[in-house]
């Protein structure tokens, strides 16, 4: 555990907090991609799947391979699933007449088919779990696309709105840096599918962080990208 | 090996 990777994490969990609190606080989930978020619900379960691992290894009190990190990250992982899936439950029911349904056009079969082709295809291991959670690395990357497009489509997005999109991007971001400083510091095989993820996910929002710290530097309210 | 639990990252 390093400074970037709790970092990238403690912002990641940000991410959850920011929208959370802007669709409850404007009660109203305007801007925002239901899409992309049932994308990350389904990124978070395929991924986390090993903490049935580690709550088999709870329930037949088997502690001896629980460590500090094991348990840093199931307590993680279950608050990411938590949030990902109540937002997801916010925009369909009481949000859901201010959800930007129409306009949120992105395919999601563009997505969905070429990642489970791709995680059948490049992975470490020929296992259910393990391609599972290449499957999730892939769509990660990728699961913004809806976001992306209804923030072109829609031309603008609220402050907060661009908030969370900084910390989603900023969070991969930090874990490219992670992986250099692991890459650098310990005996650790580089794991490329991450890596090139990592790093298109987070090339994805380059763009968005452009226009994001343009927006921060003339101090509008609003972000409006170019039409 | 490149079994889930050495996914040790989030």
């Amino acid at each position: 555990m390093n400074i970037f990777r709790i970092s990238a994490d403690l912002l990641h969990l940000a991410s959850f907090f920011i929208l959370i609190f802007k669709m409850k606080a404007t009660k109203s989930c305007k801007g925002i991609s239901f899409k992309t978020q049932l994308m990350y619900t389904l990124v978070f379960t395929c991924r986390y799947l090993d903490l049935f691992h580690v709550l088999g290894m709870m329930i037949t009190f088997n502690f001896a391979h629980i460590t500090g990190l094991t348990l840093y990250n199931t307590f993680m992982k279950i608050l990411f699933l938590a949030a990902s899936y109540y937002i997801v439950y916010l925009m369909r029911t009481e949000l859901k007449s201010t959800s930007d349904d129409a306009r949120d056009t992105f395919v999601l079969w563009h997505i969905l088919a070429p990642c489970a082709v791709l995680a059948l295809i490049f992975n470490a291991q020929f296992t259910i779990l393990e391609i599972l959670w290449t499957f999730s690395i892939y769509l990660e990357a990728v699961a913004v696309m809806p976001q992306l497009m209804l923030l072109i489509e829609t031309g603008e997005a609220d402050s907060l709105s661009s908030h969370y999109m900084f910390a989603v991007g900023g969070y991969r971001a930090l874990y490219l840096v992670n992986w250099v400083y692991r890459y650098a510091t310990e005996p650790y095989y580089s794991n490329w599918i991450a890596w090139i993820a990592g790093f298109v996910q987070t090339a994805l929002f380059g763009d968005f962080f452009y226009y994001y710290f343009v927006k921060i530097m003339s101090g509008d309210a609003a972000l409006k990208l170019p039409t | 090996a490149a079994a889930a639990d050495d996914h040790d990252e989030l």
